[in-house]
């Protein structure tokens, strides 16, 4: 079982840290910070799919991850938007290559991305240009999953507030995002519980560790700060776990279908009729 | 006794809480950013003065605070540093066109900034290339002292490490910030001391609050978590109270001489130079 995420969001997100925590192990190494020189010159995003192998309720499943350090990060933050469209665009043309052939290649590998998470600023105040703009051009192309990154920066109050101005703000710009829908014929009552309730959730507040620590005799994972212990997997602390459980289990297979049966086959579309 | 402060960083970086937190009142409204359309769209930096009375130590001193709302929050932020620095050089032009005037004019108001301090993500990296250009263009100008930003983001040892690469930044970038200057033959080993200290607290961590909740019978300024409380004036928790302290008490009037005897006079000898 193949799955191909993508995390999208400046430098210092918490990216790398969420994907470890995601697969419960170091999977992305932290980039080395301590040499001044090379850490504040304008990079062009480098994307370099990395395959992990993960077991989620007893599957194993081969999870592919497309880290984009720093998208934001620069002072002028335009190229970092071709850069990313152009890689998922180019999985894409791979695939529409491949269909045209005669002669298949049957070890050619599908690295379309299921899904995109786009990690926003914990401001407190709303979405700035670069989310809206950056959702706005690629939410045609991939189902983007929106996240607030860092989220124990925010107190509940706040949280709830930002969370309804960003739904809010993606409602007025009609920003297209994964929405968990509901097929009302096909869907048992539980299903359609279970969507309004992780539609309910977005965007995902999300907290990362690799740190562990015991409580209560159980390995917990967390955030050690001098006024308390911010917990991962704690739904009152935040919906990692939640959005763990429906990217890797519940809606996994769904997040495929829409890329192959509905994005993709709208880009072949598009690309055919120029 | 007047004092002028400027605060820089990027929209949500606290920089309105954290007036309010050093003037002890809602000297700055929040910003309304219910309105998903007026948001997001680029703005200019909108630079306008806010007077204050407030009492330090039994003084009276007249504050006034010149907010630069949203630095670095467009897609393009190359414009910000004009504005800014534009702002700054103002303030410098009137008092040199003052001086050349025949007829004095007494009602005349000094405008010049007496520090500057700039908001730095808490990223936990180090610092960015906006950050890196915006104290090394504005730091001939003004007195730069650097925050970090939402310090409650960062563990202790997040913070420790996060500080570190920031001054090795700055040294290694040769950025010129103040940086709590001794004279060797004039001051006591009392003064030299504490500005050792305050020099190794650099960048001030600060946790901004009008929040105030009552513990062990004491208010207390702070920012609620499900997990602890984050106390504004702890100091194991940030270095709010020394940075108060040090800017509206002890080195207040330093701020204020560097900047009229060096930093006014080095415009003043380029401008009339030219
Ligand atoms: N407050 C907070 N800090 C985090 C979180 N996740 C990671 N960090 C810290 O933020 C810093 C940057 O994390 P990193 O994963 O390297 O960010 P990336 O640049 O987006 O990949 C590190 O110091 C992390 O320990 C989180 O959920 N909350
Ligand atoms: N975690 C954290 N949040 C803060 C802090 N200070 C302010 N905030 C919150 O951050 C959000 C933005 O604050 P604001 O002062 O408006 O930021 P500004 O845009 O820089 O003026 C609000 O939700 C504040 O309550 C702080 O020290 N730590």
């Amino acid at each position: 079982l193949h799955f191909t995420l993508m995390v999208v969001g400046a430098s210092g997100m918490g990216k790398s840290t969420f994907i470890n925590t995601l697969c419960e192990s170091s999977v992305f190494p932290k980039t080395d910070y301590s040499d001044p020189q090379k850490a504040a010159m304008p990079k062009t995003l480098s994307l370099t799919p990395l395959t992990v192998e993960i077991e989620e309720e007893g599957q194993k499943l081969a999870l592919t991850i497309v880290d984009t350090p720093g998208f934001g990060d620069n002072i002028n933050n335009e190229s970092g938007f071709y850069d990313i469209l152009g890689y998922i665009e180019q999985q894409y043309d791979d695939i529409l290559a491949e269909e045209s052939r005669i002669k298949r290649n049957p070890k050619l590998s599908d690295n379309r991305i299921h899904a995109l998470l786009y990690f926003i600023t914990p401001t407190g105040h709303a979405l700035r240009e670069i989310d809206i703009e950056f959702m706005k051009r690629l939410g045609a192309r991939v189902n983007i999953i929106p996240i607030v990154a860092k989220s124990d920066t925010l107190s509940p109050k706040e949280l709830a507030e930002f969370k309804q101005r960003v739904m809010e703000d993606i409602a007025f710009y009609k920003i297209p995002i994964y929405n968990f829908p509901i097929d009302e014929e096909d869907d048992d009552e539980e299903t359609v519980e279970e969507n309004n309730e992780l539609r309910s959730l977005l965007p995902f507040a999300v907290i990362g560790s690799e740190e562990e620590v015991v409580i209560n005799g159980r390995r917990v994972r967390c955030r050690q700060y001098p006024w308390g212990v911010a917990e991962v997997d704690n739904v009152q602390h935040c919906d990692f776990s939640k959005l763990r459980y429906m990217l890797l289990s519940s809606h996994l297979q769904d997040l495929k279908d829409i890329t192959h049966d509905i994005l993709y086959e709208q880009y072949r579309t598009e690309k055919l009729s120029k």
